[in-house]
C-alpha cells in the first residue's frame, strides 16, 4: 500500500510540522517504511529532528542539482531536508516550464522504497504547495478550532479542485483533524460541530489536545513518542496514526 | 508624530493579524488617526472587520488599477482591505521593475491623513512582506513563546538588513512582543528569556495572555475592546497601545 500525502493548510500555526513529525514517527513505529518531506523554507521540520544544517536539501533538488537525499532520523524513518534558502524557490521556480511537476518527478523514482511519504507544507498556496498537491495523492488538513481557521477552508478547497481537474486527476482532500483542541472551550466545540457539517466522515475522530510536551520536543529533537511516551500528544498522535493506518483497508 | 509599521513574522499562526487588529483599535481609542492595510491573502484582518467581500482591495491598487482604497470601520480607524485573490500577485508582479516599491508608492500620497499605518503581513518572507518593509519604518514582530518561534528569527533579521541596505535605509525593527503567553509555561518563561537577550529594550514589557476571547471577537466582526472590554485581551492590548505610544517620546 503506497500512500503519498500533503499535509497543508494556508493558515499558520495550526499544527501542520508538528503532526508531520509524529505521525511520521508513530508510522514508522508501526513497522511502515516512511519518508517525510520538508517542503517550507522555515525548515521547521528539519529542525524538529535536531537537523543544523543539511548538505544536500529539497532546495537543491527542485533547482535540479541532485536527486532527493533522504536522510535516516530513526528506524524506518527518513527525511528530505529544507533550508532558509527555500524562500527564494517560487520565484526562481516561476518561469520553468512545467514548474508544478518538479517535485513530483523528484518523488517518482524513489516512491518504492516507502510505505508512506508525508510532505511538510508552508503556510501559503504558491508554487511550493502547488508541486506538493501535483505530486500526491492525498492531502491530510489540519485544522485549529478557530474562526479564522474555517474561513480559510474555501480556498483551499478551490486550488486543490483546479490542481485535480487541471494537473492531477487522482488529488482528494481524504481527511481532517483538529489540533490544539480544548474541550473545554465552547469555540472549539462549535468549530468542530462546523468542520464535522463540511467534511463529514473524512473528519478524524481523534482530536489533537493542547500540550505543552509537543512544543517542547522539538527543541530535543525528539519526536512525541521519544520525548515522552505517556503526555497526552503522545495518545493522541498514536490513536490518530491508528485511524490513518485503518484507512488502507477502506479503499 | 506619522507612524509606518509592519506587524511581521513567517512563523504563522503567532498573533500579527489579532495584533493589528487590537492595536490599531486601541489607538484609534486614544484618538490616534488610523489606518490598517491587509497584505494577507487569507484576508484575515479584513474577515476580522466583518468585511465579506469589498469592492476595491489592496490587490487592486497593487496591479496599478486604482489608488488605495480606505474603508472606514470605526471612529479614527479605517482599512485597507484583502481579496484571496491577492495569492497570485506575488508571481504577477515578480516580473515588474521596481516590484519592491510599489506598495510605498500607493501609501506616499495618504500619509498625511493618519498618525498610525500598520501592515498585517502574511506568514511568509515573499514580495508582499518585502513590499511592507520597503514601505515602512518600523518594524514589530510578534513572537509566541515556542522553540520553533526563535529558530526562524534570524531569517527574519536576515531579511530586514539586506532591505535596509538596498531599498530603504530608514527601515528597523523597533519592536518585538511576545503573544499566547501562559506564565505557568517553563517553556514560555524560557523562551522570554530567550527573547530578552536577543533584543534588549526592543522587548515590550506587555505580554499577551492566551485568552478565548480573543480567538471569539472576529467572529461577531469586532475588535477586542468592543467584543469584551474587561477580558484579559483587552487589558493587555490596552497595556501595549500604551507601550506603543509612549514610544513616541522616546525618538
Ligand atoms: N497540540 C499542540 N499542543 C501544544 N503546542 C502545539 C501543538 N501542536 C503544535 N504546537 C506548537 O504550536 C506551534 C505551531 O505548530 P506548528 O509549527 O506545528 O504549526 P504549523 O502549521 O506547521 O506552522 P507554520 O504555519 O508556521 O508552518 C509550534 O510552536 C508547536 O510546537
Ligand atoms: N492571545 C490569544 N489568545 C487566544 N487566541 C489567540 C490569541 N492571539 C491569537 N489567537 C488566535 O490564534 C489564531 C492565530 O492568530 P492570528 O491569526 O492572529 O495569527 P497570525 O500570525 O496572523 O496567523 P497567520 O500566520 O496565519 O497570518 C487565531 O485563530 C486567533 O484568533
Ligand atoms: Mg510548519
Ligand atoms: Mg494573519
Amino acid at each position: 500500500m503506497k500512500r503519498i500525502i500533503a499535509v497543508s493548510n494556508h493558515k499558520g500555526g495550526v499544527g501542520k510540522t508538528t503532526s508531520v513529525v509524529n505521525i511520521g514517527a508513530g508510522l514508522a513505529r508501526s513497522g511502515k517504511r516512511v519518508l517525510l518531506i520538508d517542503l517550507d523554507p522555515q525548515a521547521n521540520l528539519t529542525i524538529s529532528f535536531g537537523i543544523q544544517e543539511a548538505e544536500k536539501t529539497i532546495y537543491g533538488s527542485l533547482k535540479g542539482e541532485y536527486e532527493l537525499f533522504p536522510m535516516n532520523v530513526g528506524e524506518n524513518l527518513d527525511i528530505v531536508a529544507s533550508t532558509l534558502d527555500l524562500s527564494g524557490a517560487e520565484t526562481e521556480l516561476s518561469s520553468e516550464a512545467g514548474r508544478e511537476y518538479i517535485l513530483q518527478e523528484l518523488i517518482e523514482p524513489i516512491t518504492g522504497n516507502y510505505d508512506y511519504i508525508i510532505i511538510d507544507c508552508p503556510p501559503s498556496l504558491g508554487l511550493l504547495t502547488i508541486n506538493a498537491f501535483t505530486a500526491v495523492e492525498e492531502v491530510f488538513i489540519p485544522l485549529q478550532p478557530h474562526y479564522l481557521a474555517i474561513k480559510g477552508l474555501a480556498k483551499i478547497i478551490e486550488v486543490i479542485n483546479k490542481i485535480k481537474r487541471r494537473l492531477n486527476k487522482s488529488l482528494e482532500i481524504t481527511a481532517v483533524f483538529v489540533t490544539l483542541y480544548d474541550k473545554r472551550k465552547i469555540l472549539h466545540r462549535d468549530v468542530l460541530q462546523t468542520i464535522k457539517t463540511y467534511f463529514g466522515d473524512r473528519v478524524f475522530y481523534t482530536k489533537i489536545r493542547e500540550n505543552i510536551a509537543l512544543a517542547e520536543a522539538p527543541s530535543a529533537g525528539n519526536d512525541i513518542f521519544s520525548y515522552d511516551a505517556s503526555c497526552n500528544g503522545a495518545d493522541d498522535y498514536r490513536r490518530l496514526v491508528k485511524e490513518i493506518i485503518e484507512m488502507e483497508d477502506k479503499d
